[in-house]
């Protein structure tokens, strides 16, 4: 699964996922991924969300809805990604990862797998990790 | 507003030989969704062309380089949004289009829809001149390799674990390596 978050200069937020599913799944298998609320979500009053994981277990918690629902509330938005997975691991004992950005610009992104290939630019830097806790930064 | 953008490639547990491949992966998806940005495009331009970008890169899980279905097919889904007025588009279970995130983007912009699936959204697809691509063209090697691999595994626990009650009960790590998407 792959993904994208993204605010422009006018304030405007959006997000895309596109997947090709789990290996030998059942035809007709749909996941989390093009479900709205759970695979992505966007909306300019909170942020923007694309998720990863575990497909059905993302769909039972609207994963994706959940951490706009969370920045709602006041969360950053790198807090919000880590409540709302971490909630999906106790409620439904799935593991996957996240990526956001607020309204107003603040960056999440967290994982509970083992690896989650993740990249973002601001400001004309690109960070980029694959392990818990990297965060390699290049000045563009 | 400073322009952002923000770029996964998949949480799993992503073998050594494809973590360069998918770092680099993600890092050219931010700079082309960041390049949008920084000439002006919109949020949903910048996500599309990232998207698009990883759809394009063998190393990820998603048009070319999906993986296989129990009958050896390809079968993708896409969604996109548009944060302004929660306008959002969404394909599942398409075969045959290079990129399905272009296709849930049409369903957003050009039908009054939400999510067109299976035989339909690809007829949608034909219907809007969205190219239609040989599946091979979208399956790699590895995707092969790992579906053999999965379906002899298959076997193995059908043989070994003749219940379903014994199938649900394999340990959560062997759920875990067979069961992210």
């Amino acid at each position: 699964t792959v993904g994208a978050v993204a605010l422009d200069k006018f304030g405007n937020t959006a997000a895309a996922t596109s997947t090709g599913g789990i290996t030998a799944k059942r035809p007709g298998r749909v996941g989390d991924s093009p479900i709205v609320g759970a695979g992505a979500y966007a909306d300019n009053e909170s942020g923007a969300v694309s998720t990863t994981g575990h497909g059905e277990s993302i769909t039972k918690v609207c994963l994706a809805r959940e951490v706009t629902h969370l920045m709602e509330t006041g969360l950053a938005a790198q807090v919000a990604s880590e409540t709302a997975l971490q909630k999906m691991a106790a409620r439904v004992q799935g593991s996957g990862g996240v990526v956001t950005v607020s309204k107003d610009g603040g960056i999440g992104k967290h994982f509970t797998t083992e690896r989650m290939a993740w990249a973002w630019i601001k400001e004309g830097k690109l960070h980029y990790g694959l392990e818990c806790g990297e965060n390699f930064v290049i000045n563009l | 507003f400073e322009p952002v953008v923000v770029i996964h490639g998949g949480a799993w547990a992503i073998p050594d030989k494809l973590s360069s491949a998918s770092v680099d992966g993600v890092c050219s998806a931010a700079r082309t969704g960041y390049d949008v940005l920084r000439r002006g495009g919109t949020a949903v331009d910048a996500v599309e062309a990232s998207v698009r970008s990883m759809e394009d890169c063998p190393a990820f899980d998603a048009g070319t380089g999906s993986v296989l279905n129990t009958k050896g097919e390809v079968e993708m889904d896409s969604v996109i949004m548009d944060g302004r007025r929660l306008q959002c588009g969404s394909v599942a279970c398409v075969q045959n289009i290079k990129n399905p995130v272009s296709l849930a983007r049409a369903v957003m912009e050009k039908t009054d829809h939400t999510l067109l699936v299976g035989k339909g959204a690809n007829e949608f697809a034909e219907e809007i001149g969205i190219q239609t691509v040989p599946t091979d063209s979208l399956v790699t090697d590895d995707a092969r390799e790992e579906w053999l691999q999965f379906m002899k595994f298959k076997t193995t626990v059908n043989v070994l674990f003749r219940s379903r009650a014994e199938q649900t009960a394999l340990p959560s790590t062997v759920c875990d390596t067979v069961g992210h998407d």
